[in-house]
């Protein structure tokens, strides 16, 4: 059974896209079979992958509706080991479709089981900034919550609505779901919010902070336009080897679980 | 009559209620009366004008739900002529509490129209980073929408995604919405693709994008913590001084209109 991380914040830009195809590729790299899951209206998981709009022909939109499985809709990507489920602008209707299904909060997981066993190690689940059916789809079909937070104030202040929802989904849609890790993102050391957000989030959460932290650098952001993950964009760059070694932390903690 | 601005795009974390708070104030300085409404239920725009979440009583949830005035609703800031009508969190259940009522989309318009005659002479409005109902609402009440948009790739992407919704809204529910402008928000000249971003929307939209450019600044990002806008945190910071030009050229271009 593949591991599934759901990468979920509802404050924007924070990094959870930037997140998603870059973990992928590092967890690819040291030998991982990945898929990524796009559930942003935005679709911008599946462009920094090199995945074009008009290429899209499924997409999650018709996993959630069961109008395709996983295997139909998944397509590879330049990186080895790495596929991804695109994402379409349709998902902007997702929630005003499934409001009257009775299973609607769980229809990726479905479509997750169904897949057959071995085909992936790791599944993860790229969200739009928002709490809505799209994300809880997500994290009803996942083991972790992987939570990228920006090394800033306003990023800040919506960490416990988002542990409070992780909490209620628990409770409610799956009994599973834990916290796999809160990952400091886009950090400034010349910035001394930063510094201040970084002590602040060790001390509230304490071991659910991984040890690396991704730092603020152009590289990252340059690759997208490129429709390529800044591993294999520069792989030198600091946010390559920052990813490379979240990617080794990740597998470390899981084998101790 | 105020005019009504909606600061709107579902691209998270490019500037929104950064823009929101300190254009707010920046046009309260050169004299204007102004009103926020903070539509996203994050409320990081009530955060940053220092109203804390735990003596909001009166909110945009009841706004909406019309269980009260803005009138009521509103309370002033530390900042002279800026109020506020601050979120909820409840503002994440209006989308299907409204689903079902036949003005769901005009509610907050209604609400700014009872207002009495020159209580506000602006209106700004902070949206949360969707294309959902609650900024439906906004677009609806508008007379003009400002796009904060990030000199970053995957900010371009979805451009025109929003440019396409604002057309939807004009032609179905608010026949008199335009552009305001596109402002460029934390713009760092050490990045080439920065540049880029700027070339590429000026030749896209021309005279829609202002000519203001908001650099990135680290006073901007510290300010929020302190429950203060960035201009009575540091007046002479580029931020600050960034905004106070903005606010004079949307007073000049509205002297022409
Ligand atoms: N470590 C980094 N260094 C520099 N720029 C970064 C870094 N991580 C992300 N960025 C840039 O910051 C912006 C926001 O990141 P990203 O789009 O991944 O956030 P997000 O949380 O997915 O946003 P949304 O809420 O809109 O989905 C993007 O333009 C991205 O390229
Ligand atoms: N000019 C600037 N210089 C430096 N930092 C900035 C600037 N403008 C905004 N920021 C910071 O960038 C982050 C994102 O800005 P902000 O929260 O205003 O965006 P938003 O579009 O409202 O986000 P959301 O989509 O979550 O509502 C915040 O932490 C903010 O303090
Ligand atoms: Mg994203
Ligand atoms: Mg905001």
């Amino acid at each position: 059974k593949p591991r599934v991380l759901t990468i979920a914040n509802q404050k924007g830009g924070v990094g959870k896209t930037t997140t998603a195809i870059n973990l992928g590729t590092a967890l690819a790299a040291i030998g991982e079979r990945v898929l990524l899951i796009d559930l942003d209206p935005q679709g911008n998981a599946s462009t920094g992958l090199g995945i074009e709009s008009r290429v899209r022909k499924l997409s999650a939109f018709d996993v959630l509706m069961s109008e395709s499985t996983i295997a139909e809709a998944a397509v590879p990507t330049d990186v080895p080991r790495v596929s991804i489920v695109p994402a379409t602008m349709d998902l902007l209707g997702a929630e005003i479709t499934l409001a009257a299904q009775r299973d609607r909060t769980h229809r990726l997981k479905a479509a997750i089981d169904a897949l057959p066993d071995g085909a992936y190690s790791y599944i993860l689940i790229d969200c739009p900034p928002s709490l809505n059916l799209l994300t809880i789809n997500a994290m009803a079909a996942a083991d972790g919550v992987l939570v990228p937070l920006q090394c800033e104030f306003f990023a800040l202040e919506g960490l416990s609505q988002l542990l409070k929802t992780v909490e209620q989904v628990r409770a409610s849609v799956n009994p599973a779901l834990e916290i796999q890790g809160v990952v400091l993102t886009m950090f400034d050391p010349r910035n001394n919010l930063a510094g201040q957000v970084i002590r602040d989030v060790r001390q509230f959460l304490g071991p659910k902070v991984f040890e690396t932290v991704i730092p603020r650098n152009v590289r990252v952001s340059e690759a997208p336009s490129y429709g390529k993950p800044v591993l294999l964009y520069d792989l030198k760059c600091a946010g390559s080897q920052a990813y490379l070694k979240l990617a080794s932390e990740i597998i470390q903690r899981e084998r101790l679980l």
